[in-house]
């Protein structure tokens, strides 16, 4: 999976991604104190391309505790469990479910959209691929707007950066690719070189996307990230991240 | 004898020789047409009577009848009851009659003509009728009843499944105790199937050496589609559209249950022993989250306990107990006991001691009709009309036929509920277990079908209290379309704790090239189950009609739809003819008990089809904050078609 973090203070993206084996889920928000927890489980590609297998999510599990309601949401349905009941709808509607202060709706293979409180939202795409396509696999893409609306202490993949940290990016200059400049950041103490360069969003134009620059970190994240992205592994799709 | 195609030799001593007996089924979207053929040459030397005898299916409609006698074709045609009555005195047929008589089967009519010919004469005769298929305990049921009557040397039977929803599953259970093992052939796709059952003449015969034939009974095929895709179809075609409901990857919602049993006397013997042993299934198939109670009344009223209580295994237990020692005595007072159980559900919801997102259902079960206390039917109706809270659904279920089942249905219609006619025999028992079966699991409630589109006209009941699972909701209507090119739906429900909004659009072409690519799919499926449904329902309401001019504009509308569809039902009749006019025969309707939609489970209302419930806001349109937009975005070097996205 690919990640853009947009820094609104200093007005940057700054992008990674990472690639891990089929079946990892991987924390992408992590906040007991307000009781939300947003994980995302991989899937990878039919098989490798150039030697290596691309990694994507395939599911992604929201759990708010305070309603009790958990969210699955897979390439093929979207399955709402809230107390004793579930309610199970499909891409293929155009749908809300409204299950006390959490809303669903569903716009046909397009986007589902999960409102909390009517204040916080997020947004999964799906990611429609030819099902022939000797390589590739459906997949979701998973958008979660700035709010404040998160204790100061989520964590996550996503969560951690709902705290803005402060960044220095300096020294512009080219890079290896003539078309793609370096730069060095610094950012949590450390110094990192990153490069230019182009991610998509999706929520605009789902099939091309729409290009967006950032500073691109390599290795899977790290520096950027805290610690390594193996800490963001958690055993189920609701589980709270352990943060050491 | 005659030389037949398969070169097999008919018996000498056959006086009238069936030649063929056809039966074509198609069943496009739960629409059912059947056509019955069958032709027979008299071989005697005498004038013979020849019976074509047909059992249909309850509360279908004959849509056409003809009959061939040694080349005069009687054609059929569909008359107001009085002008057919008249038409008939004016040139009653010679040694001709044509009737519909009901049939002593719980669900059928039979369709009779019997009709006098000479040595030597061959007879045609082809029946048309169409129904529509409900969904029960997960699955639709077609039976067509076989009755050839003796060997035929070309027996037929052709049934097409048409769904454009795609077919789950599809199975021929062997109802002929193995007779016919391995005859049926079926065939199935992805959206359609095909069963075959064609015996031999040998295969027909009972014993390999005895003439009679095997074949008297109902060949049954069962299917269901494919719903994990969509929770509801929207299907529209030639300015009709019909739309299916039945999600079941729901929860069921906790119910509270009454059963308020008639003990009489009259239920003394297998009655009671049946009914008792259906409760105990009954009350084993509670659910912990249920709350339930029993009533039994003859002329007094008794109760297990006198409120709801949780169907714990150990209530469940004692209440169990309590049945088996039942003695039933006495006459019978249905006010006092309905009341009972309307009081106890009042007084539950009242004290606040029900769960908000539960429903309350009073199955009662009776043989017979008042005897004690008020015995005036529609005196009980108003009681119970006037003190039944709107939360709550009415069941009935009228065993056998002493029991005024128009009362029944009219007394569960108004109360959000169906009656239900039972055999009060050996398999009472499994009646009643079926029955609960259907209602046994509430999914949804207050199920309301929206059609925005101001050129959407006709729409039949859209308004159901209840959706219980393995059933499904059919809501049919009319629209231009010429105004339209796709049509909008928006079905508004309740679960357990859950809102559900659920948008439809259905193209206008969806389903051209689909009915266009098989010559058995019956391109006017929509218009037909739209007309079963409207005439169905309004037969009901003409039931429930307040005034007698309400009920005149109803039956005006009843006639004129039935004329206009061209079938028959109990406001019309066939009038069967020569071309010359001037013999006639005429096959009235029973006096059927007026019923909506025989099998249907729902029996709903109707509110404005522009009606969004004020909860529901369709089409949200989500709030996207356009995140990584903020950063100013450099001129992208690659040329745009490149998608490029970095990685390590």
């Amino acid at each position: 999976p690919h990640f853009i973090i947009y820094l609104p203070k200093s007005q940057k993206n700054i992008c990674f991604n990472i690639d891990s084996e089929p079946g990892k889920i991987l924390n992408l928000v992590s906040d007991p104190e307000s009781g939300i927890v947003i994980n995302g489980q991989l899937v990878g590609a039919k098989k490798p391309n150039n030697g290596k297998l691309s990694t994507y999510f395939g599911k992604l599990g929201f759990y708010f505790q305070s309603e009790d309601v958990k969210i699955e949401i897979s390439t093929e349905a979207i399955t709402l469990s809230g107390g004793s009941s579930t309610f199970a709808l499909s891409w293929s509607d155009t749908a809300q479910v409204m299950n006390q202060r959490v809303q669903i709706s569903v716009k046909k293979a397009k986007v589902v959209t999960i409102t909390l409180d009517k204040e916080m939202s997020f947004s999964v795409l799906l990611h429609r691929v030819w099902k022939k396509h000797p390589i590739n696999v459906d997949f979701l893409g998973i958008y979660v707007p700035p709010t404040n609306k998160f204790s100061p202490n989520a964590h996550g993949l996503i969560g951690q950066f709902m705290q803005e940290p402060k960044i220095h990016i300096f020294n512009e200059r080219p890079g290896k690719d003539p078309e793609k400049p370096e730069a060095s950041m610094e950012v949590k103490g450390q110094k990192l070189i990153v490069t230019r360069g182009l991610q998509k969003d999706y929520r605009t134009d789902l099939v091309f996307g729409t290009d967006v620059t950032c500073w691109f970190v390599h290795n899977s994240g790290k520096g950027f990230i805290d610690g390594h992205y193996k800490d963001y592994f958690v055993p189920q799709l609701y589980s709270f991240l352990k943060w050491p | 004898s005659l030389p037949g195609e398969s070169g097999e030799i008919m018996e000498e001593a056959d006086q009238v020789t069936l030649y063929s007996y056809k039966v074509q089924s198609t069943i496009t979207s739960r629409m059912a047409t059947t056509m019955i053929q069958s032709k027979v040459v008299n071989n005697s030397p005498q004038p013979q009577n020849v019976v074509f005898d047909v059992q249909i299916p309850k509360g279908a409609f004959i849509s056409n009848f003809s009959m061939t006698v040694d080349g005069t074709t009687f054609r059929s045609s569909i008359k107001e009851k009085t002008v057919g009555r008249a038409l008939y005195a004016q040139a009653r047929a010679k040694g001709k009659t044509a009737g519909l008589v009901r049939s002593r089967a719980l669900d059928m009519e039979n369709f009779r003509t019997e009709v006098n010919v000479l040595p030597g004469a061959k007879v045609q005769f082809e029946l048309h009728y169409q129904e529509v298929k409900w969904r029960k305990l997960g699955s639709y049921e077609h039976r067509i009843y076989l009755q050839p009557g003796r060997l035929a040397k070309h027996l037929e039977v052709d049934v097409w499944v048409i769904e454009p929803q795609g077919i789950r599953f599809l199975h021929v259970p062997d109802t002929f105790e193995g007779h016919f093992d391995g005859v049926p052939v079926i065939s199935k796709g992805q959206q359609k199937a095909h069963v075959s059952f064609k015996p031999t003449v040998a295969q027909q015969r009972i014993c390999p050496s005895c003439r009679e034939t095997a074949v008297d009974g109902e060949l049954v095929v069962l299917y269901d589609v494919k719903r994990e895709e969509k929770a509801g179809e929207l299907e529209v075609f030639n300015g009709y559209f019909v739309h299916f409901f039945a999600p079941d990857n729901l929860d069921p919602i906790p119910k509270n249950i009454l059963f308020v049993i008639d003990v009489s006397g009259s239920m003394w013997g297998v009655k009671m022993k049946q009914t008792v042993e259906a409760m105990k299934t009954i009350l084993d198939d509670l659910r912990e989250e249920d709350h339930f109670s029993v009533i039994d009344f003859n002329q007094n009223v008794r109760t297990w306990r006198n409120d709801l209580i949780s169907a714990t295994k150990t209530q469940v237990a004692d209440a169990k107990r309590y049945i088996e020692k039942i003695q039933p005595s006495g006459g019978t007072n249905i006010n006092e006991a309905l009341l009972r159980a309307i009081f106890i559900l009042n007084e539950a919801n009242n004290l606040g001691l029900l769960d908000p997102n539960s429903v309350s259902l009073i199955i009662l079960v009776s043989d017979g009709d008042p005897t004690v206390g008020e015995l005036k039917l529609s005196k009980i109706q108003k009681n119970v009309k006037e003190n039944i809270q709107d939360n709550i659904s009415l069941f009935s279920l009228g065993m056998g036929f002493d029991v005024d089942y128009d009362f029944l249905k009219r007394l569960s219609n108004e109360n959000r509920g169906i009656a239900q006619r039972i055999y009060g025999n050996q398999d009472t028992s499994s009646q009643l277990k079926k029955f609960y079966n259907q209602v046994s699991t509430p999914l949804l409630r207050n199920v309301q079908f929206n059609y925005p589109h101001t050129s959407v006209t006709d729409v039949t009941q859209n308004n159901f209290h209840n959706y219980f699972g393995g059933s499904e909701i059919v809501v049919a209507g009319k629209f231009d379309p010429a105004k339209l090119d796709q049509l909008e739906s928006i079905i508004t429900a309740t679960s357990a704790n859950t809102q559900l909004v659920l948008e439809t659009l259905a193209q206008m072409d969806d389903l051209q090239d689909f009915l266009s690519k098989d010559k058995h799919a019956d391109p006017d499926f929509t218009r037909k189950l739209w007309a079963y449904l409207t005439i169905n329902q309004l037969l009901a309401e003409r039931s429930l009609a307040p005034t007698a001019a309400a009920k005149r504009r109803i039956t005006r509308s009843i006639l004129q739809m039935s004329l206009d569809h061209h079938i028959v039902t109990p406001l019309t009749s066939l009038v069967i003819e020569n071309e010359a006019g001037d013999e006639r025969m005429l096959a009235d309707a029973p006096p059927q008990d007026p019923s909506c939609c025989s099998g249907a489970l729902y029996y709903g209302s109707k509110v404005a089809p522009d009606s969004i419930p004020s909860w529901a806001n369709p089409s949200p349109t989500p709030v996207i904050s356009m995140l990584a937009q903020g950063a100013q975005v450099l001129e992208s070097t690659p040329p745009p078609h490149v998608m490029r996205v970095e990685n390590d």
